[in-house]
């Protein structure tokens, strides 16, 4: 495992630990998308179907059944904790993140390495996964104040995402037979989402003043 | 064909 891609495991999660920071010891799930919350459970309950069929390291498991147990856990926070629900922007929050489902699977359906349901499964989740912080970035435009969890949270998720590209560079170059067509352009279309954000986060940065997304 | 890769990523 090369530099980039374990700090691209350690950014992820972080981004989960600040999340759950945010819901455990506040209480709070404000600025928090639930439907990004609940693509991302599904996206990891697709893609790690391959737990019950492949062993690749002890490593790999735990991280699996960390992200599959966080993501699960957040959304039922989310949606049934009695004082966190309270929180949740749920009038803002009206992405309806269940037409963005429909096309990643007939693009799974035509485009995946093998056309088998573990491979379709795999492909959806990837498509999903690019498009799945899409709420997410609607719900931070809408609102007013951005608390710095929430920042942080974002920021970690895209520098997760542009730490994986990297990693997918240096393996380009180092190992034989590594190529993945589709894991790479949904990943960099997935990175280039979060480009505006980072151009306004690192703004607010540098003057030093509080995140505010243009309208 | 190529040799099927792990799919060893998160």
């Amino acid at each position: 495992m090369n530099i980039f891609r374990l700090a691209g495991d350690m950014t992820h999660l972080f981004s989960v630990l600040v999340l759950l920071l945010k819901i455990h010891t506040i209480k709070s799930c404000a600025g928090i998308s639930l439907k990004t919350q609940e693509l991302y459970a599904i996206v990891f309950t697709t893609r790690y179907l391959d737990l019950f069929t492949t062993y690749i390291s002890l490593y790999n498991t735990i991280m699996k059944l960390i992200f599959l147990g966080s993501s699960i856990s957040i959304v039922w926070y989310m949606r049934h904790h009695k004082v966190v629900r309270r929180s949740y922007d749920k009038d803002q929050d009206t992405f309806r993140h269940y037409l963005l489902m429909l096309p990643c699977l007939l693009l799974a359906l035509l485009i995946n390495e093998k056309f088998t349901f573990l491979e379709v499964m795999w492909a959806f989740s990837l498509y999903l996964e690019a498009v799945a912080i899409l709420p997410q970035l609607v719900l931070l435009q809408r609102t007013r104040n951005i608390d710095n969890l929430t920042g942080q949270y974002v920021l970690l998720l895209g520098a997760y995402r542009a730490l994986y590209v990297l990693n997918w560079i240096y393996r380009y170059f180092t190992e034989e037979n590594y190529v993945h067509w589709i894991t790479w352009v949904s990943g960099i279309v997935q990175t280039l989402l979060y480009a505006d954000f980072f151009y306004y986060y690192f703004q607010s940065w540098k003057n030093n003043v509080k995140l505010q997304l243009p309208a | 064909s190529k040799a099927k890769v792990n799919k060893d990523e998160l």
